[in-house]
């Protein structure tokens, strides 16, 4: 069956279009067929994913206003069985423009069903939704439209800060929007063993969390951040630089996780 | 005269917050009288200048809303002449909340001026307005507020690509609701000189903006993370650290821009 996953923390930089793009192509490269949606309207997902603003003709914007339908505004990418619906700032209306209707939050989920009208053998395995960083209508729309929720948590003192608000937002979403909700892990990002801070998040992450957090965490690793000016994931850019071995570690665990492994 | 600067850029992890705080500090410790606006609900501004989540009984949020007066909300720091207006996450409901009022866009502006009922000797001379990372309903409010935006610009691939979303988003303020605003400047935060996607993104943006790019670069440096969990500016906590060195720099680079030096 089809999961959707949703990326989000409402603290900014701490590696949501990182994970959602690296997690995506190492998913991709074990035979699985991904789709990434940028819900973001800085496009950096789309951009990392190397289709440049003058490809983006049909975006995630069309779709939810229903301009266009979810395979208009699909592209392949340079991953083969890894395809993108792509974002613009175009995207940053929604919030203003949509937030009267009865449906605003479940406008993803009205989109994203239309993947269920595709053959089996054609529908993606996982949907990752890579959102802004704030709980306003667009990540609450992917919040809505998901089966779980994937925190990337940077190892950081005040990205700890923002994280019991997330989870009591979650709750506020499973007893209301939708009930199926569940979390699927917090992800330790850029990640510094030779630094105390960095080590102390972890652990500090690591004992209130317990298993929800992953095994695998990713290093910071300058590859990461040097892959999206090429336009490739840095399995494409690096495949052997740390980065890249974390995230294929984690595609590994992920599988686990969701027991396809 | 008081100057209200804000200090705002969508892409998430900057530096916005970290400059807020540390820029305030430096200033203070010059003489200078600075008050901080916590305007990101995710009270990162007010977690750095020690002021824990109990103290803050009426915040920005309140005076927003005319439940309290700004001077109910101000509260001292550790820093002699660094004053601080607080933030809980309750803020984040102004976007839905306020977003139907006809004057939503100037509820900021309608507030601190209340700062000019109080004798000189008493105003603060700079207001730092810490923004959320997004170009929504709060950020629209300092921007209208703002004699002068300070663009942090992490040195960072994707970080250079909303820049020019940024740009023009404040050329549609200048022209409606606040003809006034100006660029104070763009400062590049987390410089790590041994970098070449660092260094590039930097002469990037000085041959992009030319003199707008602060000469002082915030170069990267673990005590400037540190400084959050322990509640005080990187000048109080570890004043002689390249990153409390990097922010008085910049403090004498900014009181020369505004002719005060
Ligand atoms: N493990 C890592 N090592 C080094 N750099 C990283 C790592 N992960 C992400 N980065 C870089 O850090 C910056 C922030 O990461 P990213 O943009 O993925 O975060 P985000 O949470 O999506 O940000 P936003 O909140 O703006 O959406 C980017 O420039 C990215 O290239
Ligand atoms: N020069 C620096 N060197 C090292 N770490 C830094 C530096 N500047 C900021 N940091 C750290 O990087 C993280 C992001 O910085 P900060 O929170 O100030 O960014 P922000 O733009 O305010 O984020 P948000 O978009 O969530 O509001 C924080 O953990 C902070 O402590
Ligand atoms: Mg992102
Ligand atoms: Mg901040």
């Amino acid at each position: 069956p089809m999961r959707i996953i949703a990326i989000a923390n409402q603290k900014g930089g701490v590696g949501k279009t990182t994970t959602a793009v690296n997690l995506a192509a190492s998913l991709a490269n074990t035979g699985m067929r991904v789709l990434v949606i940028d819900l973001d309207p800085q496009g950096n997902a789309s951009t990392a994913l190397g289709v440049d603003r003058q490809q983006r003709r049909h975006t995630i914007y069309h779709a939810l206003y229903g301009d266009c339908s979810l395979a208009d505004a699909t592209t392949s990418t340079a991953v083969e069985g890894l395809d993108l619906v792509s974002a613009t700032v175009d995207l940053a209306a929604v919030e203003v423009e949509l937030s009267d209707r009865e449906d605003r939050e479940a406008l993803l989920r009205g989109v994203l069903g239309q993947l269920n009208h595709l053959p089996p053998a054609q529908q993606p395995q996982f949907v990752l939704v890579d959102c802004p960083p704030t709980l306003g209508l667009l990540t609450i729309n992917a919040l809505a439209a998901a089966d779980s929720l994937l925190i990337p948590l940077q190892a950081e003192f005040l990205a700890l800060e923002g994280l019991s608000y997330l989870l009591r937002t979650v709750e506020t979403i499973t007893g209301k929007i939708n009930p199926g909700l569940t979390i699927d892990g917090v992800l330790m990002t850029m990640v510094d063993k030779r630094n105390n801070l960095s080590t102390a998040v972890c652990n500090d992450a690591r004992s209130h969390l317990g298993a929800l957090v992953y095994e695998t965490e990713i290093p910071r690793n300058v590859r990461l951040s040097e892959a999206p000016s090429h336009g490739l994931p840095v399995a494409l850019y690096d495949p052997k630089c740390t980065g890249a071995v974390a995230y294929d570690a984690l595609a590994q665990e992920f599988l686990n996780r969701h027991h396809l492994w």
